[in-house]
């Protein structure tokens, strides 16, 4: 199950990354 | 959040930015000025810098002056540039880190050096270095970012 635990924790990473890319902020708007 | 980890980790994260200072010692404020200056540099302008002391070895009150500037003028970045507001944060004593290096302290000002690079402008520089480190790393950075994202008011 440890592969599928990583892909899922690597998931949650790059979901929470991207969307702080997309997140618009005071100086990037 | 485990403030021990989120020291260590976001030292890791701050050495990402390749400052070349004769001292990398975190408690002196001069590499975190440095870093600053990296990400908002028309901020955290030269004049900005020549505030801060460079050679202050060990003297423990000309670091926490040092770390006294540093953290006002995070402070004010959020509030002027970034339009934030960081409400209910426990703010980092920054003469506990002069005085005492303390890794707990020394973490919440990371964490708070740490949300001005993904919040300014080259932040798209700074998310996609954070999302190529360590996967451990990656974990307590966005715990970081979270926990802050909690406190911001506009």
């Amino acid at each position: 199950d440890g592969p599928k635990a990583n892909a899922a924790s690597e998931g949650v990473l790059a979901n929470f990354f991207n969307s702080l890319l997309n997140k618009k902020t005071g100086a990037a708007s | 959040m485990d403030k021990e980890h989120l020291s260590e980790s976001l030292s890791i994260w701050v050495r990402t930015f390749n400052i070349d200072v004769p001292n990398t010692d975190l408690t002196d404020g001069v590499l975190m000025s440095h870093v600053l200056h990296q990400i908002a540099p028309a901020f955290f302008s030269e004049t900005w810098m020549s505030k801060i002391k460079t050679d202050v070895e060990s003297n423990w009150r000309l670091k926490v002056s040092n770390l006294k500037k540093i953290l006002k003028g995070i402070l004010e970045y959020y509030a002027e540039v970034l339009g934030q507001q960081i409400t209910d944060f426990h703010m980092p004593d920054v003469n506990a880190i002069g005085e005492r290096a303390d890794e707990k302290e020394l973490g919440r000002l990371l964490q708070l050096i740490l949300g001005c690079a993904v919040n300014c402008e080259e932040k798209q520089e700074y998310i996609q270095r954070i999302m190529g480190m360590e996967e451990s790393v990656q974990h307590v950075v966005m715990n970081a970012i979270q926990e802050l994202m909690q406190k911001e008011t506009p």
